[in-house]
């Protein structure tokens, strides 16, 4: 089992709809967990599943040692692909993981309690529990206490930005962060790379910006996803486009960014 | 003086671009502070600041009582516009605002230690100090202290959305934060209105998610922000669109705004 964490610091970029995209497409092959760790909830919403107070991951992380299970608070959203729902009491969850010893780690630890996959025959193995190949978190746009546990229990961590001027700063100060969680928090994490998200190559700017992250050795992904109102659509009919209409070109991009993550899993 | 804060939950909807716009048009006929309240210091870096450790809203809102001054960060932009720079640093201070009693009141009381208006004649006025008509306040796209800080300071609300259904979630809890901070920490507050950023009216997905909003009663203002890249190619030359490109659809619908802002200044 593999953990990615989708983080941005930058909003609206991006996150929770390749989260989404993501754990749709690799849930044809793969047993998937997404896990909603934004007090928005926009993961949750998009999947259909009604965020009810008291059984969401604010659960799991706030209340100290005698927090719910996170398997407890799993909820079905199609065959091999099952989610971890936020609620909007993640901020105050957030807020009380200040006073805690593993302020950092609780979702790391949270996720540790799932269930391996192991070399013991089907029939041996407790099947009243899924067994997950990779579980993908859905991030809020901060370095908060929610993303940094995000990033300690990832062994790996993708960055949807914007081409766009306003956007250099923002991906410097996250860099930054992953490098010094990196070194004292998680030495396993690992990255996965940078995605242009929104993206136009008709555009200078865009095309400009990116050069100036490539010759700043920012780690750019070979992939891109484009700009199309279907993605925003699908959203109100609770789908990912790559179903809501497989035939757009961003669904097309969103199976290459899959294709990509399925070949850094192997690798592994 | 009025304060006006610029929010949003939702990321990447315009918030840091409409203040800056705001602040430049408005400082045409008045005398205007940003604040930029963002550990992202996007506003900082757009106004081509260099944000600095050690003197930014940082120091104002971390320390606790012997914190610095407001007066003693401010940065002169142009005439009649200045800034309170954000700083990274603005992370911790906000961990730090969480066990202090006017953890919500922060910046309320900083902005209160700037001269008013007085019916004094200019000359004994101390002239070291600027007086403001108006402080702008860009947020942070999360409901943490920051953000909280704002609204207790503020005046006037305005929140720029993306007419898109990942945007109606988080405009929900919002205003219900915007509802509870009326009902207890700040009275005054008043809704300014919900502003349609990125609009494409020829897009449906726009239209039925504008007629949504205003079925259930959201305050939609009467201004819309179109989706230009020379907004975004602005920021890359540490100006506003308003004078980067004054000829731009979106410098005309940026100044149908600051006129809005005006009416509602002239009505307090
Ligand atoms: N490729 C795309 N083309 C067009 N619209 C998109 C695309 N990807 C996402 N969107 C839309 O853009 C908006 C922002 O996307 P999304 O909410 O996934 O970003 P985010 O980074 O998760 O935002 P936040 O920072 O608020 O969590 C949403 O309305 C979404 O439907
Ligand atoms: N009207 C517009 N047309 C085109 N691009 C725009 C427009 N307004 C803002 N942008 C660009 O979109 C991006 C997001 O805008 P901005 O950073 O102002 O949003 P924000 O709400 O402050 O984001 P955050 O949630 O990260 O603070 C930036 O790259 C900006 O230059
Ligand atoms: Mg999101
Ligand atoms: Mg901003």
């Amino acid at each position: 089992m593999h953990t990615i964490a989708v983080t941005s610091l930058k909003g609206g970029v991006g996150k929770t709809t390749i989260t989404h995209a993501l754990g749709v497409v690799l849930s044809e092959s793969l047993r998937v967990l997404l896990v909603d760790a934004d007090p928005q909830a926009s993961l949750t919403h998009v999947c259909g599943i009604h965020s009810s107070a008291g059984r969401s991951l604010a659960e799991v992380l706030g209340m100290a040692n005698d927090g719910m299970a996170l398997k407890d608070v799993i909820c079905p959203i199609s065959t091999s692909l099952d989610i971890v729902p936020a609620h909007r009491a993640l901020s105050s969850a957030e807020l009380s993981l200040v006073l805690r010893a593993e302020r950092d780690s609780a979702l790391r630890q949270a996720i540790a309690t799932l269930p391996r996959p192991s070399r013991l025959p089907n029939l041996l193995r407790k099947r009243t529990q899924p067994i997950y190949d990779v579980v993908l978190i859905d991030t809020p746009p901060s370095l908060g206490l929610l993303t940094m546990n995000a990033l300690v229990a990832a062994d790996g961590v993708l960055i949807p930005i914007i081409p766009e001027a306003l956007a250099w700063e923002s991906l410097q100060l996250l860099l930054e962060r992953i490098d010094q969680v990196q070194r004292t928090l998680n030495s396993g994490l690992k990255m996965i790379g940078v995605l242009p998200c929104f993206h136009d190559d008709r555009l200078i700017h865009h095309k400009s910006v990116l050069e100036m992250m490539r010759a700043a050795t920012v780690p750019v992904l070979d992939a891109r996803i484009g700009r199309s109102i279907s993605v925003a659509e699908a959203a109100s009919h609770y789908q990912s486009v790559v179903t809501y209409a497989p035939e757009n070109k961003r669904s097309a991009e969103y199976r290459v960014l899959a294709q990509i993550i399925h070949g850094w899993l192997r690798n592994r």
